[in-house]
């Protein structure tokens, strides 16, 4: 498809010797950088697509595909992600590309101080809320308003498969507005 | 995660398989040991190598610093720790543009440091190369062993004038090696062996005995002269760059078989299972009905 001959031209293009090592000039650089994002984004729009067929029962009936959008966060780095911050609840998928089962860490930018989380079992998953350091913070570029991560263990991940987590952040203005004054008190 | 006061700081934290402790003094790393009876001296700080005014200088292309070793950053951290059930934390704030995490999962048996470096401050100098260095207590005999392809460990031996007569211009750099996926090395007697897990290919050595050093991040106001006419000083949001990265300190008896595993083995299936971690997928949870799910 087309969406995957664009990844496939940006990748390979990306394995040249100066994009790999750093050694071709900024404009260069920015280039591929533009080139592989823009790849990316394309193949996110059919990775959504696809999950779509994996997962036909969670919206309507077995035959029909739901028509639900799967976005990829790509600044967790930063631990920001618009998608997480705006949401009223959301279903996480994580998906194991190794041969083998694993397990992961998932770590995702929170902005309450109470969740509920809730693995296809429908049973609650432990989770632990971890402040930001004020270097992540004051990141240059971040605009996230979030100061803490959600931090919770993804176990048993099939080979090649996926397994999902129903999230739902539980709101409290009032004690969210405390924490935060008691936050950047402590954390100048 | 609750945050220690100041005063009550513990100087360790530790999980089913490790604890790690650092100095109460200096917040500095200062040992790693196994629930297995495994222990060993570990020191980590961040150094930088400084560009003079030196005729042959650093740049895309090449690594030339100024001296042979690295200049330390700091020699005392502030620190505190967080504690919870699924994370706990020693934060080290090394200056105002290095702070790094110390950081234990719940039934994991690495370290992990997190690290956000930058922006390079530049101005005293033209310009710095830093590098994490470990220093351990293993005597491994001037022998380190690294990946460049993912695959297979090489073993790598270091140069230096003592060694032969051979006249090395460039000593430091003759010791580089790409680092893949990990950096190891293992004392000969003793048969403990560490190794050092990247997120990302960056170079490293061990120029010492007992030392893993891995060079994290550069700002140069030099060019080498090789061509790219340009200095490696990129900016983001009108400063310099700012790097975020993670290292994952694995060791044990490398003598000693776990689950059919050689230790190598576990290394590698760890570095694999870092090298592609799973993909996280969102989508809203409105629409979504429940109960069919």
């Amino acid at each position: 498809s087309y969406e995957l001959h664009l990844l496939r031209h940006a990748v390979s293009l990306v394995l040249h010797h100066d994009a790999i090592t750093g050694t071709s000039q900024q404009h260069v650089a920015s280039d591929f950088v533009r080139i592989l994002s823009e790849a990316i984004d394309a193949c996110t729009k059919k990775v959504s697509n696809l999950l779509s067929y994996l997962t036909p029962t969670w919206g309507g009936s077995r035959r029909t595909k739901n028509n639900q959008q799967f976005v990829i966060c790509h600044q967790l780095n930063m631990s920001q992600c618009r998608f997480t911050e705006n949401q009223e609840s959301m279903l996480l998928l994580v998906y194991n590309p190794l041969s083998v089962k694993t397990y992961h860490h998932v770590r995702l930018p929170a902005i309450a101080l109470h969740y509920t989380i809730r693995d296809f079992n429908d049973e609650e998953v432990e989770y632990q809320l971890v402040p930001l350091p004020a270097a992540v913070i004051n990141l240059p570029g971040r605009s996230s308003t979030a100061i803490q991560e959600l931090c919770f263990e993804a176990e048993n991940i099939p080979p090649l498969g996926f397994t999902a987590y129903y999230i739902a952040p539980v709101r409290d203005q009032l004690e969210e507005n405390e924490f935060a004054k008691k936050f950047s008190k402590s954390n100048p | 995660g609750k945050i220690e006061a100041e005063q009550e700081i513990i100087p360790f934290i530790s999980n089913e398989y490790i604890k790690v402790t650092v100095d109460k003094v200096t917040g500095l790393l200062e040992s790693i040991q196994h629930v297995d009876g495994v222990k060993i001296d570990v020191g980590q700080n961040f150094y930088y190598y400084a560009q003079g005014q030196q005729t042959l200088q650093s740049g895309a292309y090449s690594f030339r610093p100024d001296r042979q070793r690295p200049v330390a950053v700091t020699d005392k951290v502030a620190y505190n720790t967080i504690r919870g059930s699924l994370v706990k934390e020693i934060r080290q704030r090394f200056s105002d543009w290095i702070t790094q995490i110390i950081r234990l999962y719940r039934g994991e048996e690495f370290v992990e440091m997190e690290w956000i470096i930058g922006p390079i401050p530049i101005g005293t100098d033209l310009g710095k190369e830093v590098v994490s260095l470990f220093t351990t207590n293993i005597t491994s005999n001037g022998e380190f062993f690294t990946d460049s392809n993912s695959r297979q460990m090489m073993r790598r031996t270091c140069w230096n004038e003592s060694a032969n007569n051979q006249q090395i211009k460039k000593p430091i750099a003759a010791c580089y090696y790409p680092v893949t996926s990990r950096i190891c090395i293992h004392s000969g007697n003793a048969s403990v062996e560490m190794c050092v897990l990247v997120d990302r290919t960056e170079g490293g050595t061990s120029y010492n005995d007992g030392e893993i050093e891995l060079m994290v991040h550069r700002r140069l106001l030099t060019d080498d002269g090789f061509g790219l006419e340009e200095t490696l000083n990129e900016e983001s949001y009108g400063v310099g760059l700012v790097v975020k990265g993670k290292h994952r300190i694995l060791f044990g008896n490398y003598r000693q078989e776990v689950d059919d595993q050689t230790f190598s083995e576990r290394m590698s299936l760890y570095s694999r299972k870092w090298q592609y971690e799973p993909w996280l997928f969102l989508t809203s949870g409105e629409k979504l009905n429940r109960r069919k799910w």
